[in-house]
C-alpha cells in the first residue's frame, strides 16, 4: 500500500490517500450506482396554481444510476433480477438489464378547485419516490 | 385537448376514456397501444387532468367559476391540518376520508320573515354534486356555517335549524315546494369568526347513497341569544350576517388511485424488514429527511 501510495503521490498529489472516510466510500459505494435523486417543481412554474392551490411545491424524486451485478442483497432486489443480468451477459445482450426503478413512494395531499367552483381536497397514492432498487 | 369533444366519459369512475377510433386522433402524448388504454383509464384524476391541460394555455379553457373566498379559506385550513408542509398525508390523526369536498350553493331562493322578534333566515339552496363520483362513498356531510360578527358575543346563542329537502315538481322549478324535514336545536358560543358545522349525515345520507346529483334544501335558521338552561324566555335577537351555509361532504375514494391509508399501514407493518438502501436523500415515508446515511442509522 505506501508504494502504491508513493505512486500515486506522483500522480496526483491533490488527494491524500491517507483520507479514509473517502477512501471507505468510494470502496463501500461505486459512483454512480442506482439512486434516488431530488427533484423538485412548482405548480405556478407550469401555471397550473390557479386551481391546485396546495401543495406549492411538489416533490416527485426519481431514481437513476446503474445496478450492479449482484444486486440482491443491497437492494432487496427479487431473485429475477439477478438472473436478468445472467441473461443480459452470458445469454442474450438484447435483454436489457435491470433498471434502477422507485420501490416505494409516499402517498400526496392536493387541494385543487374543481370546473364548477367547488374545492376538493384529496390523498393520492404513490406520488413520490421514497426508495430505489434494482429491477 | 383539441379533441376533447371526441372524448366520452366513463360512468362507472368519472374518468374520460377516447373511443375506439378517436384514439387516432388524440395526441401523440396521449396515444397508447390498446393493451395500455385501460391503464390510461386508470390514470390518477390529477395526472390525467394534467396530461389534459398541460397541453392547454390556461386562457383557452373555459372560464372556471371562483370558489367563495370563505369557502377556500376553510379549505386551506383543513389542508394544514391533514397534510404536511411537503404535501403528505399526516398518518397522526386517524380520518378514514381521502377525499373532502366542498359545495357553495348554485342558487337560492331567500324568505325573510318580517317577525322583528326573531332574527329568522330561511333560504332554499340547491347544492350540485356532479363533481363526486361512483367511487366516492360518503362518510359524512356538514352544513358549513360561517359567522362574521364585527364583536365577540359575550353568552350563548341557541340556534334553531330546520332543513327540510326539497323534490321539484316540474324541470326547471327554482323554488320547488318540501318533501320530508327535519330539526336540529344547537348550542354553541361565537367569536369574532366562527365557523359552525351542523351534521346532515343521516339527513343527506339516502340521497347521496342513490348519488343524486342535485340535493335542494331548505334551511330554516333562527338564532336568539341566551342559555335555554338559566333563562326561560329567549330575548335578544342577534343582528348576525348569516351567509348561506356550504355543503361538505367527507368522502372515501375507492379507487387505485386514492391513497387508502389502512393499506399502507397494514403494508408497512407486514414488512418490517426493508432492503438496506443507498440513499442520497435519506427520505422516509413520513417525508421528513433523515440524517446520515441508512448504513449509519442501522449501526
Amino acid at each position: 500500500a505506501r508504494q502504491r501510495r508513493d505512486e500515486h503521490l506522483k500522480e496526483a498529489p491533490a488527494t491524500p490517500p491517507y483520507n479514509l472516510s473517502d477512501y471507505f466510500k468510494r470502496f463501500l459505494f461505486p459512483q454512480n450506482e442506482c439512486e434516488l435523486h431530488n427533484f423538485r417543481l412548482s405548480f405556478s412554474q407550469l401555471k397550473w396554481d390557479r386551481w391546485i392551490i396546495a401543495p406549492h411545491r411538489y416533490s416527485p424524486q426519481y431514481c437513476k444510476g446503474d445496478c450492479p451485478r449482484v444486486v440482491g442483497h443491497r437492494y432487496g432486489s427479487p431473485v429475477h433480477t439477478m438472473v436478468q443480468n445472467i441473461i443480459y451477459e452470458k445469454l442474450d445482450s438484447s435483454v436489457p438489464k435491470p433498471s434502477c426503478v422507485p420501490a416505494e413512494y409516499s402517498p400526496l395531499s392536493v387541494l385543487t378547485i374543481e370546473p364548477d367552483g367547488s374545492i376538493v381536497y384529496k390523498e393520492y397514492e404513490d406520488m413520490i419516490a421514497t426508495k430505489c432498487t434494482c429491477r | 385537448p383539441h379533441s376533447r369533444d371526441h372524448v366520452v366519459s366513463d360512468e362507472t369512475s368519472g374518468f374520460l376514456v377516447a373511443p375506439e377510433g378517436a384514439a387516432s386522433e388524440l395526441n401523440p402524448l396521449l396515444q397508447l397501444p390498446k393493451s395500455m388504454r385501460r391503464g390510461y383509464a386508470l390514470l390518477p384524476p390529477l395526472l390525467k387532468v394534467l396530461s389534459d391541460r398541460g397541453n392547454q394555455d390556461w386562457g383557452s379553457e373555459a372560464p372556471r367559476l371562483q370558489p367563495d373566498s370563505r369557502a377556500l379559506r376553510y379549505m386551506k385550513r383543513l389542508y394544514k391540518m391533514s397534510a404536511t408542509k411537503e404535501g403528505i398525508p399526516k398518518d397522526n390523526n386517524s380520518h378514514l376520508y381521502n377525499t373532502v369536498r366542498l359545495f357553495t350553493p348554485c342558487s337560492e331562493c331567500k324568505h325573510r320573515h318580517r317577525d322583528l322578534k326573531k332574527d329568522v333566515h330561511s333560504v332554499d339552496l340547491l347544492f350540485n354534486l356532479d363533481r363526486v363520483t361512483a367511487l366516492e362513498h360518503l362518510l359524512k356531510s356538514v352544513l358549513l356555517y360561517s359567522f362574521d360578527t364585527p364583536a365577540p358575543i359575550p353568552s350563548p346563542i341557541v340556534c334553531v335549524c330546520r332543513l327540510s329537502v326539497k323534490e321539484q315538481e316540474f324541470s326547471g322549478q327554482v323554488c320547488p315546494s318540501a318533501s320530508h324535514s327535519v330539526a336540529f336545536r344547537l348550542h354553541f358560543q361565537v367569536r369574532k369568526r366562527k365557523w359552525v358545522e351542523v351534521d346532515v349525515t343521516s339527513f343527506l345520507q339516502p340521497l347521496i347513497a342513490t348519488h343524486r346529483r342535485d340535493i335542494h334544501m331548505a334551511v330554516n335558521f333562527t338564532c336568539l341569544m341566551g342559555d335555554p338552561q338559566h333563562t326561560t324566555k329567549l330575548e335578544n335577537p342577534i343582528n348576525m350576517a348569516l351567509v348561506p351555509p356550504s355543503l361538505l361532504l367527507y368522502l372515501n375514494d375507492t379507487s387505485e388511485q386514492a391513497y387508502h391509508r389502512w393499506n399502507s399501514l397494514r403494508h408497512r407493518r407486514r414488512n418490517p424488514a426493508r432492503p438496506r438502501q443507498r440513499n442520497s436523500l435519506r427520505v422516509s415515508p413520513m417525508g421528513d429527511r433523515g440524517t446520515g446515511s441508512t448504513q449509519g442509522k442501522r449501526a
